[in-house]
This record gives C-alpha cells, structure tokens and sequence, in this order.
C-alpha cells in the first residue's frame, strides 16, 4: 500500500 | 522580551519528547497569546501542530510576535536536565539568538540554565481548513497506544472504522488478518458524531511515534473524515492540545 498523498494535497501553504 | 514559566515543567518535556521523533527543526511561535508549532515529518505524510495558551502558564509574558527556530533534537537534549517536579522558565530577548531554558526544584535550591542556540529555518507552513469531521471518537489513550503498538507486530497498516455502535482496528498481514472492535456502549470510548462510518487506512508506524503523548493526557481523540487526514487529538491539561495529522494510505 501506498500513501494517497502528502499533506500538500489536503492543506494549503500559507 | 519573552518568558514562560510552567509550574510543572515535566509537560513541556513530555511534549518535546513527544515529537522529537517526528519532526526535527521546527519554528516555534511565541505571541501575546502563547506558544504554537507546526511542522511536518520528512516526509510530509505527518503533521504535527501544538498550541499551548497563556493562560496555562505561571507567569506569561511576550511583547511582540517572535519566531524562534529551535532544533527538537537538542532541545530533547537538554530537556533531560529537566527533573521531575522541576518548574522550567522559557525566555529571550527581542531579537534572540539563542533560548534560554531555567529549571528550578521545589525547594529552589537548585538551578540549572541552558542557552539553546537558535537557527534559522525556512519552513513550509500549512494552512489547515476548518474541516467537518463525520466520525469522531474519544477513548483511553493507553489503550489506543497498547492497541497500535500490538497490531504492529501484525500489520504495517491499521484500517479504522468508526460507526455509530462500534470503533473498529483491522488489520491485515503476512501472518493472517484480523480486528479489535470496541463497542461504543463501553466506557473506553464514545461516538459524538453517529451518523457516517469512514474507513481509512494508515500506517501503523506513525500512530506508534504519536502514541509517544499518551501521557500528557488519558484521552485521545480520533477524528476522520473521507479522504482527509486523521486528527489524533491529545489535551494538554489547561494548557492547550497537542494535534498529530496523518494522511491516509491505499490499499491495494
């Protein structure tokens, strides 16, 4: 299994 | 100036040795309103996000917005000089170039100062939405901690399941598969938001590293949504909370 993706995808950079 | 000072200073070292292995130089916030800190793991799949307020501290003090960029693996270091029932004083000037940590006894005959260097650091900050969490639940932390630690030696990955009657653990390995159902009805753990069930998957390795916080407070709280990181929520006793995020993985 892999990740569904890193916490750029979910969260924006401010 | 800044300066900080906790009665129990043990918080602040469970706190840092709660994320030590997570992230390792971080940019620590220190305002008007208290201390906050947000930083992901190497590989951005984790996120961690403290916020501890004034009001939980002896004596709180900071004239203006400071960023002050710390390495967490030496502040592990030193926060080994913290004893317990120590009180620990955080401060710096305006302009720092280093952090100064005091740690004094109850009896107050005994002192120990360290000056942290500071460094700069340019780190990415993200911006977290209000987000709509359809399945919530609060429980022990000890026993979510013995759970996660248990399935690890049998799976690398734990599916949650959260629905109105029952929280589920599953996992699936070399050796077999298998699940940990709570029932809702008991007193370890209770759904606040009944209607949806989620499923998601994620690696056990991580719940492992944020179960290092399991004594900061007897309850974690779990909080999923579909394809949205889980929130494992600790309380810092009327201090603030301490927040690990965690994307989710696909199972093929």
């Amino acid at each position: 299994s892999k990740y569904q993706a890193t916490m750029e995808r979910y969260y924006k950079t401010i | 100036m800044f300066e900080a000072k906790l009665t129990d200073g043990t918080i602040f070292k469970k706190i840092i040795e709660a994320i030590k292995d997570l992230v390792t130089d971080v940019n620590i916030d220190a305002t008007p309103t208290g201390l906050s800190l947000q930083a992901m793991d190497s590989s951005h799949v984790a996120l961690v996000n403290l916020h501890l307020g004034m009001e939980g501290f002896e004596r709180y003090r900071c004239d203006r917005n400071l960023t002050l960029g710390i390495s967490i693996t030496n502040l592990a270091k030193v926060m080994k000089l913290v004893n317990q029932n120590d009180s620990i004083t955080l401060k710096c000037e305006d302009e720092p170039t280093y952090l100064t940590i005091v740690c004094q006894n109850q009896k107050h005959d005994r002192t120990t100062q360290f000056n942290v260097n500071l460094i700069t650091l340019d780190s990415e900050h993200l911006g977290i939405p209000e987000t709509e969490y359809t399945s919530e639940i609060t429980m022990n932390s000890g026993e979510f901690s013995k759970l996660c630690k248990e399935l690890y030696a049998l799976s690398e990955t734990v599916e949650f399941e959260i629905s109105t009657t029952f929280v589920k653990f599953a996992v699936e390995g070399e050796i077999g598969s298998g699940s940990i159902k709570i029932q809702t009805s008991a007193d370890e753990a209770e759904t606040s938001r009944p209607e949806d069930t989620v499923k998601l998957s994620f690696a056990l390795r991580y719940l492992n590293l944020f179960n290092k916080a399991y004594s900061l407070s007897n309850q974690v709280k779990l909080s999923m949504a579909a394809e949205t990181p889980l929130v494992v929520e600790y309380e810092v006793e009327s201090l603030g909370t301490l927040k690990y995020y965690l994307a989710p993985k696909i199972t093929d």
